[in-house]
């Protein structure tokens, strides 16, 4: 099964 | 203060129905160029970015920045007092403890007053960086919900797979597997019916149908969705609204084991 990314991995926090 | 007049209620009713499953609490951040919001479900896999430019109201005045930190639950129990045709009129102080909302009937024949208890919140911000995607599929927003609950009947994921004049939605199942083609097309007729795929290189990526099911929630806002695709960063899936105004929802693509 795929494992889901997590969004924090693609866009920095501000 | 802020004042912001909807001519119909119903966009706000719609928008909030479509993001309170995937975020409870969230700021709506108010000031001159109109009101945004930015939430991350519990589980940091989807992100959901409103935007209702102060072009989408009339009249609109706003002359701070103010966050309301409103728990969507209570927001769409209020909402659902207004008639869709109702004009909905948001009011808040600079300071404010509570957001204030008027229904008035398109007769005008009934005011209807409701104020909701404001939260703090301290909601992470995400810094979304202009992308130019891969992949571009513009469609009727039935369309992609019908695929996406028609394939999360088969399987929890979906890969998306872009090529030229063509994407393809493919799912591998317990009981079996399913495939929808869609190839552009253009007609003056049904231009609502119109598929356009955009491409500079071919894209496959994977993603969760029980978000995606829950992305479409939002359908009803515009009867055609984007689907915005690189490899390997976070699918966009963004319905336009009058007035430059947009809901967009990110999605971060499953990875291989």
């Amino acid at each position: 099964t795929p494992i889901q990314n997590d969004l924090s991995e693609f866009f920095s926090m501000v | 203060m802020l004042e912001a007049r909807l001519e119909q209620a119903s966009i706000l009713k719609k928008v909030v129905d479509a993001i309170k499953d995937l975020v409870q609490d969230c700021n709506f951040d108010c000031n001159d160029s109109g009101i945004a919001l930015q939430a991350m479900d519990n589980s940091h896999v989807a992100l959901v970015s409103m935007m209702l430019k102060s072009d989408t109201f009339s009249p609109f005045r706003c002359d701070r920045n103010i966050a309301l930190g409103i728990n969507l639950n209570s927001f769409q129990k209020v909402l659902r007092c207004a008639q869709n045709e109702d004009i909905l009129t948001l009011k808040a102080d600079d300071s404010p403890d509570v957001v204030s909302l008027v229904f008035e009937s398109s007769e005008q024949d009934r005011i209807s007053e409701y104020d909701i208890k404001l939260m703090d919140i301290d909601q992470e911000h995400l810094g979304i960086p202009d992308t130019e995607y891969a992949a571009t599929i513009t469609m009727p927003s039935g369309e992609f919900q019908r695929i996406c609950r028609d394939l999360s009947a088969l399987s929890e994921s979906v890969a998306i797979e872009a090529e030229k004049n063509a994407v393809k939605f493919v799912c591998n199942g317990d009981i079996g597997n399913g495939a929808i083609s869609l190839r552009n097309h253009s007609s003056v007729e049904k231009p609502e019916q119109n598929v356009n795929i955009e491409l500079s290189e071919p894209v496959a990526l994977t993603f969760s149908l029980k978000y995606l099911v829950n992305f479409c929630k939002a359908s009803g806002l515009s009867g055609s969705v984007k689907l915005c695709l690189s490899n390997e960063v976070p699918l966009l899936v963004e319905y336009e609204l009058a007035s430059n105004s947009y809901l967009r929802f990110y999605l971060a693509p499953k990875i291989g084991d």
